[in-house]
């Protein structure tokens, strides 16, 4: 474990707690995509679909960050499709989501480093991972403006992915480990956040509310 | 000798 993996999965927690902040708090879930919320729980369990097959004791704090992940992500949609579901923005939640679930897992049948059922579970779930913000940014584009706190969880949320390459290059250099799938789809997810970081740094780190040209 | 390929990260 290093300092970045260590930010980087501390960054992921605090993004997915500030959205259940926000949805709990304003009960509504106004300008969150459910189906970028869908995707990262079709993430969570496909990629930690170890810990239902063979049931280890949580013995260590992985087996336990699995599980917050797992069951956080499946309450948020709980909250969004069925508490709160009347404050669900449907219809600018409109990006199709089977145009990136398919894609992925064609991808994750001919890209991946051994052709077995877990393997390409995880495979699809590094690749979903990197589009799965896009309904999201799209249902930002559409809406053209995004709540600080909506922001503050888009930051934490690419920073999560940004700290993890930072990761990737702390152990190649000194455990000269290397996991290029992951690494690919990780550089590739972090582009995409790059226009809303710099809608970010340069406007609500200033106090100013992100308002995109419509 | 064999290697076995394990993603220990989340």
């Amino acid at each position: 474990m290093n300092i970045f993996r260590l930010f980087g999965d501390l960054s992921h927690l605090a993004a997915i707690a500030i959205l259940l902040l926000k949805i709990w708090k304003t009960r509504s879930c106004a300008g969150v995509s459910g189906k970028t919320q869908l995707l990262f729980a079709v993430c969570f369990i496909t990629r930690y679909i170890d810990l239902f097959l063979h049931f280890v004791s949580l013995y260590n704090t992985e087996k336990v960050m699995k599980l917050i992940y797992i069951s956080a992500s499946v309450f948020t949609c709980y909250l969004i499709f069925f508490k709160f579901k009347a404050t669900y923005d449907g219809n600018h939640d409109s990006m199709r989501a089977e145009f990136l679930i398919v894609p992925a897992a064609g991808l994750a049948c001919l890209i991946n480093t051994k052709f077995d059922a877990i393997e390409i579970l995880w495979t699809f779930s590094i690749y979903l991972e990197a589009v799965a913000i896009l309904p999201q940014l799209f249902l930002i584009s559409k809406t053209g403006e995004a709540e600080t706190i909506t922001s503050h969880y888009l930051f934490a949320q690419g920073s999560y992915r940004a700290l993890y390459i930072l990761n990737w290059i702390y152990r190649y250099h000194y455990e000269s480990h290397v996991d290029t799938i992951a690494i690919v789809a990780g550089v590739v997810q972090t582009i995409l956040y790059c226009d809303f970081f710099y809608l970010y740094i340069t406007k609500v780190v200033k106090g100013q509310k992100i308002v995109l040209p419509a | 000798g064999y290697y076995k390929y394990k993603h220990d990260e989340l």
